[in-house]
């Protein structure tokens, strides 16, 4: 996984 | 997760549970724009699809589930609840907020990193986002006498973008140095939004007086 995806932020 | 994206949540679930305790308990959303929370409804609606696809945490879940309810309940308190809806103020109320939409359609369809449905729209919902403030910092100018609920509702909206900003700068230097510019310059732009704001913000706080801002 792209751990600097900020996809996991809201 | 660190500990600025964490605040950054924090302050962003605070502001809509202040914007809730006032409506539910004090039964009115007078100063309160909308425009603009009907923007933030369409602004969680788009960029929340991915919550039945891809799962990244329970926390994650459960804040998109909470920010999606608040924000289509204090839509429907405002339209259809028979008391909260006479305390709106229609007439001052006036940003074309639709105007706003079109012209994010438009970018997000220009500008995104992947041409796919659910990019595109996760990129919208950031545009939108970044300008879905502006009705509600028009009726602030117009109304001049802000009530300390709305007043606290939109420091702390301003607080959670200023946070998110400082949570990139950590995760740019403590994780893999991608480049997110879409995400950074949306996020700057609508954090900017907030800068006459917040000098009024303090100022009045500073000089302990009741916060109004200049015609």
């Amino acid at each position: 996984t792209d751990s600097n995806d900020l996809k996991d932020e809201l | 997760m660190n500990i600025f994206r964490l605040a950054g949540d924090m302050t962003h679930l605070f502001s809509v549970l202040v914007l809730l305790l006032k409506i539910h308990t004090i039964k009115s959303c007078a100063g309160i724009s909308l425009k603009t929370q009907e923007l933030y409804a369409l602004v969680f609606a788009t960029r929340y699809l991915d919550i039945f696809t891809d799962y990244i945490s329970l926390y994650n879940t459960c804040m998109k589930l909470i920010f999606l309810g608040s924000s289509f309940s204090i839509v429907w308190y405002i339209r259809r609840h028979k008391i909260v809806r006479r305390s709106y103020d229609k007439e001052q109320d006036t940003f074309r907020h639709h105007f706003l939409i079109l012209p994010c359609i438009i970018l997000a369809l220009l500008i995104n990193e992947k041409f796919t449905v659910k990019e595109v729209m996760w990129t919208f919902s950031l545009y939108l986002e970044a300008v879905a403030i502006l009705p509600q910092l028009v009726l602030l100018q117009r109304t001049r006498n802000i009530d300390n609920l709305t007043g606290q509702y939109i420091f702390l909206l301003g607080a959670y973008r200023s946070l998110y900003i400082l949570n990139w700068i950590y995760r740019y230097f403590t994780e893999q140095h991608y480049v997110h510019w879409i995400t950074w310059i949306s996020g700057l732009v609508q954090t900017l939004l907030y800068a006459d704001f917040f000098y009024y913000y303090f100022h009045s706080w500073k000089n302990n007086e009741k916060l109004q801002l200049p015609a």
